[in-house]
């Protein structure tokens, strides 16, 4: 494993989102891990559409929340394309699926794992270099407050209530971290980013961990 | 008056931010250890952003059992 590892130097990483007053970050770290996982596969990476998520992820709940696992498993049942978010943009509030014919471009997911690395961070580091970014679950109660830095404190892991994406990891200085792209914006944490001490489950960021293959 | 109620309000959870922010601050001052301090949520109380901004749920996943990566 490489000490440090940053998807985003692969220009595999699409731009910080911002969410905006709507529980959709469950949508927003499944898209980002597709957007990813298709610029990893050889495109550009290209913003698809996240409304479209959380308009038709029927098993989900719109902005009043849902799960990643359950929106990649929509994703994979139903052969569902995802389109640029150019022709379904976001607009932060749950509305009527559109439907587009089969012939219609997008990127369908054909299939993803989902993980509790808890006690295996490392094995975590080597799934996020073989399959690219991968969707996690946190306690983010705390990031009401963060500015920045790693958070390697009063951070539990007990009650998984935020999703965001790995992107990256950093062994290099005194506090190995997860880099963590969040879709609140660019103004908030780094740039948009959190970091979060490697080891210990901080934050649960170990406790449920996708991977997506298109 | 609303217009003051709600000021009020907002203040308070403005104060209830600082307070939180001491103690956030006072685990760690390594260098790069996580900061706390006012930014755009600074005004919300932690029910309101709980209710806004954390809708996500995650169900039990497998523990990973895949080959050990060694370093």
């Amino acid at each position: 494993l490489p000490a440090k590892f940053d998807w985003r130097d692969r220009a595999a990483v699409a731009p910080v989102q911002n969410q905006l007053a709507c529980g959709s970050c469950w949508a927003f770290s499944v898209v980002g891990a597709v957007q990813s996982a298709h610029a990893i596969g050889g495109s550009h990476v290209e913003l698809l559409s996240v409304q479209q998520v959380l308009d038709c992820s029927f098993k989900n709940e719109g902005c009043n929340g849902g799960s990643p696992s359950r929106a990649l498993n929509w994703l994979k049942q139903t052969g569902v394309k995802l389109v640029p978010q150019s022709e379904y943009p976001y607009k932060a509030k749950s509305g009527i699926c559109h439907f587009f014919s089969q012939s219609h471009d997008g990127v369908s997911v054909k299939s993803f794992t989902a993980h509790d690395f808890g006690g295996q961070e490392e094995a975590m580091m080597g799934q996020l270099l073989e399959r690219g970014p991968l969707t996690a679950v946190v306690d983010a109660v705390s990031w009401q407050d963060y500015q920045g830095g790693i958070i390697q404190h009063h951070c539990s892991s007990q009650w998984s209530n935020h999703a965001v994406l790995v992107v990256g990891y950093d062994a290099t200085g005194d506090i190995p971290h997860w880099i963590v792209q969040n879709s609140w914006g660019t103004t908030w944490g780094n740039e948009g980013y959190v970091y979060i001490k490697i080891g210990g489950n901080v934050c649960g960021i170990a406790d449920s961990v996708a991977a997506v293959f298109l | 008056e609303a217009d003051g109620e709600e000021c009020h309000r907002r203040r308070r959870y403005f104060r209830d931010a600082t307070k939180r922010h001491a103690f956030l601050n006072s685990f760690s001052t390594a260098p790069q250890s996580a900061k706390y301090g006012i930014n755009q949520f600074s005004d919300l109380s932690q029910k309101e952003f709980r209710d806004l901004y954390l809708r996500a749920s995650s169900d039990r996943a497998p523990l990973f059992s895949g080959p050990k990566t060694d370093r």
